[in-house]
């Protein structure tokens, strides 16, 4: 199993990657990778070991090298099919986010319960009720479910996916979901960034 | 410095002890929470000890004891103010969400570089323009700043906010923010829940 702290850093050095090949550069250094994350830089090359890739020149990895290294490790270039449950705020905000096909998630169609918005268009997608939900997994080998409904709601919508047979799901409701062991749930929980922050500012608090 | 993985599970352990809270729960044991995050149960009592509670009987830890010693630690009884730039799908989406005054953060004002959106009004907020950060800032002593505006714009943005003093940033632009060594900033990548689901789906195709 990888630590969590490297598959944390892996969409960061992505993102770095995409902005370093965008500037036209060619090799970057383990020392350079790790100044942006304040590790050594052996936990980079042990980072570059469990992504798979080779390459070691003396100048450094290739940066186009590594980041196509990286999409293959993170199966973002398999495309990965999803659909979103909880057409509100969040909801609607993700479904019109061009950030999720760049890391090969691909919305299908987006859900509600609610009457008076299903129907309704969010960017590309009709809003449909929850009992067209077989249909559509069915028809499209549905991967990944997103959930943003509220959470005294959530595990009821939980149970419903998985009945369906989908194995992942990304929870950005802030409750714990119980789920079969061949399922795994993401949990976006915001609290924890406002935790980390309010944190570091109760203890560096210039009084 | 506090391990990154006992940080993430701390907030994890205020949304369990609150929902025990609500169902009358007066004792958990480290084993019962262990079962949550599948780790061990010193692990479990290595983080309540940094947590810094001390409370032990035999039946384990009482829930509302634990539960406000976590809100002491991160500080979420002391109300942080913030701002939010950009006025966006995600940023009003935000704006909105009760869950941020429940972590103690209480959102001031909200603002936007688009004469389109400045005015409107999102919840109880009324879009400000950019020229009013500095009156804001300096009248609520300010101690975060939301970062939800295009990745292009967020480096020069956030030269702006760190210039007026305030020291913590929350960032959701996927780009890695430059900052002088007092100032911290928590980054909010959803690529890093897409990576994980995906490479989880690739790793268990059933082909
Ligand atoms: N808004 C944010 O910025 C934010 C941030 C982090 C987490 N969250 C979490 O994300 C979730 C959504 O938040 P929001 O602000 O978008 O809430 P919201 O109330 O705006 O949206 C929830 C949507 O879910 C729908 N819904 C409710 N029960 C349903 C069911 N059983 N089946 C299908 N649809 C159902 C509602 O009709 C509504 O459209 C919440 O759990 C919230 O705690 C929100
Ligand atoms: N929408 C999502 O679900 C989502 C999820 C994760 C991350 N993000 C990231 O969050 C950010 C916002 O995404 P969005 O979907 O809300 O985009 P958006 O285009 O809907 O909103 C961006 C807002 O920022 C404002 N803005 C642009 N430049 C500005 C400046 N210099 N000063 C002040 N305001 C400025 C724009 O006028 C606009 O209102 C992006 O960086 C995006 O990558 C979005």
């Amino acid at each position: 199993n990888i630590p969590e702290q490297t598959l944390r850093r892996i969409p960061m050095y992505h993102q770095i990657l995409s902005e370093m090949e965008r500037k036209r550069v060619q090799y970057i250094s383990s020392k350079q990778l790790a100044r942006y994350f304040q590790v050594d830089d052996t936990q980079v090359r042990k980072d570059v070991a469990i992504i798979g890739y080779k390459g070691k020149p003396k100048s450094g990895y290739s940066v186009t090298g590594l980041k196509n290294a990286i999409e293959e490790f993170l199966g973002i270039n398999y495309e990965n099919t999803a659909i979103l449950i909880g057409a509100g705020h969040l909801g609607s905000a993700l479904a019109q986010y061009p950030g999720l096909k760049e890391y090969g998630l691909k919305l299908i169609a987006i859900f509600d319960n609610d009457p008076s918005k299903i129907g309704n268009v969010i960017g590309p997608f009709t809003i449909l009720p929850m009992d067209s939900l077989q249909r559509v997994v069915k028809s499209y080998d549905i991967g990944i479910a997103i959930i943003t409904v509220p959470k005294e709601e959530a595990q009821s919508v939980c149970n419903r996916i998985v009945s369906l047979g989908i194995k992942a799901i990304w929870n950005f409701a802030p409750t714990q979901l119980s789920v079969p062991p061949d399922v795994t749930v993401r949990n976006e929980n915001i609290a924890m960034g406002i935790a980390m922050l309010s944190h570091y500012l109760k203890t560096h608090k210039i009084q």
